[in-house]
């Protein structure tokens, strides 16, 4: 978080604002809701309180206004700049204005008002712009649900260094962006888009482009905006360009930026019992799709669309050395890779081994070296390896490669 | 004849100059001084736009730093007061 330069601030912690305009494309009781509990979010976590008032100078005001509109800060029309709003302070200080040319919703279409406005009254509060991509004082919109939002941790940590701590005995806490070199990191789910990955965390993915150096975090909800956060699992059916993503019993198809018409539907379509309440992993490979259930495996004929008889099965019969629950899978030439917490398995279908033990951040080009995989020992997976010849790391490859070498130097001298 | 329009070229230099001098505190046009004017100030506002986003410091308006420009956003500066 960064605090506004000067680190101006209120010396009371009882505020007053006054809505001065209303924008015409809500009800005035939809904007006095949205702002009220914009403002909620920072009383939840501080010791501010908000009174809205009706007449009289307040400390926040508030109005919709378009154009230039005598702050030296003339609004730009519909999209770009969406509101601005002032540091603490007498007269002007701690105003905060709306483009009245945007589009203002209370839903997930552009923009919503309750996000847009707690943004803003951070500034009124004495907050800059964050760095931190997955905070509300990020400078960019992003659309979250309202119902089910929850100030991010970096803007607590923002206003509770200005204002001090919560009243409340117990401190609270919000979401943190996930960092992905982070070697603790763990991914909810991972597919495949038309060649890209899609790694899956909370509210965020990472999207991992072959010829792009750089890993992009952006929120789940910046390319489909009713999806909810937590996606448990996900698999890209390639033969039709669809991206199935799970959560619970329901999950969506998506055709790039389309959810597709009549999702979510429920996942006992693909013939799962009532008993399966959730699905950990999918991966789709030669018209099968492979569904992880706790530490068993299930499998789709995606041809007769059934699933097929005999299963569930238990991963360690199908996948030997996979042995137990994973967090995600997917698949990329002729490997699966496999997740379970902060490790990664790249596992040999033919052979029907692992071939590889890796840290999880493998493909997020971290600056550290986090590929090296030395510090994992067979015993401590208790990985199996179906009898097949096992290899760990490229190390272990490279002193292989050596002996062989120097044996055959030795021989030829012999 | 029709009035050719702004080449692609023009159109990102405007969004690059106009974004750097609401967010970044790059001197406006009518005002530059001609040491302000140089292409390194522009270099550096760049630089200081893609670092605070997480972008490659490349100093150079490439595909993603253009896009993160066009993007909605707060009119409140990224840095300064």
């Amino acid at each position: 978080f960064m605090l506004t330069p000067g680190n101006p601030k209120w010396e009371q912690t009882n505020l007053t604002y006054r809505i001065i305009k209303y924008t015409t494309q809500l009800s005035e009781t939809d904007v006095e809701a949205a702002i009220e509990k914009a403002f909620q979010v920072w009383s939840n976590v501080s010791t501010l309180t908000f009174t809205k008032i009706s007449q009289g100078e307040a400390d926040i005001e508030i109005t919709f206004v378009q154009g230039d509109h005598g702050d030296n800060s003339p609004f730009d029309g519909p999209d770009g700049i969406l509101a601005h709003a002032f540091q603490p302070g007498q007269g002007i200080g701690g105003d905060a204005h709306f483009d009245a040319e945007e589009t203002w919703t209370k839903t997930s279409s552009n923009y919503n008002l309750f996000l847009v406005a707690a943004h803003e009254f951070g500034h009124s509060l004495g907050l800059a712009h964050s760095t931190d991509p997955g905070a509300l004082m990020y400078p960019n919109y992003a659309f979250h649900d309202p119902s089910t939002y929850n100030l991010p941790q970096d803007d607590i940590n923002g206003i509770q260094t200005i204002y001090g701590l919560s009243n409340n005995p117990v401190q609270p806490t919000g979401p943190s962006t996930p960092t992905a070199c982070d070697p603790r990191l763990t991914f909810d789910a991972i597919a495949s888009l038309r060649g890209e990955i899609l790694f899956f965390k909370d509210k965020f993915l990472w999207r991992r482009h072959p010829q792009l150096r750089r890993v992009e975090l952006s929120f789940i909800s910046q390319f489909w905006p009713s999806l909810p956060d937590g996606v448990q699992a996900a698999y890209e059916d390639a033969d039709k360009d669809i991206v199935f993503l799970f959560k619970g019993c329901r999950y969506w198809a998506l055709r790039g930026y389309d959810i597709e018409q009549g999702y979510p539907r429920e996942i006992s379509d693909y013939g799962f019992p009532s008993s399966v309440r959730a699905i950990d992993a999918a991966v789709y490979y030669r018209r099968k799709t492979y569904f992880f259930v706790n530490d068993q495996i299930w499998r789709y004929d995606n041809q007769r669309q059934s699933m097929e008889p005999g299963y569930p099965k238990s991963i360690a019969s199908l996948f030997p050395g996979i042995e137990s629950k994973v967090d995600a899978v997917f698949q990329q030439n002729r490997f699966f890779y496999f997740f379970r917490g902060s490790k990664q398995f790249e596992y040999d279908p033919k052979a029907k081994n692992i071939t590889r033990i890796m840290k999880i951040n493998t493909w997020f080009r971290c600056k550290e070296p986090l590929n090296a995989s030395s510090d994992f020992s067979i015993s401590e997976e208790g990985v199996h390896s179906g009898g097949a010849e096992m290899f760990y790391h490229k190390n272990l490859n490279f002193l292989i490669f050596s002996i062989v070498h120097v044996l055959k130097k030795i021989y030829s001298y012999q | 004849f029709p009035v050719p329009g702004a080449s692609p070229e023009e159109k990102n230099a405007r969004v690059v100059q106009d974004y750097l001098e609401k967010f970044y505190q790059l001197p406006q046009k009518g005002f530059r001084s001609a040491r302000q004017n140089s292409a390194s100030v522009i270099v550096e506002k760049l630089k200081e736009m893609q670092r605070f986003f997480g972008l490659n410091e490349t100093g150079k308006p490439d595909r993603e730093t253009l896009e993160m420009m066009q993007k909605p956003r707060c009119g409140v500066p990224d840095s300064g007061d």
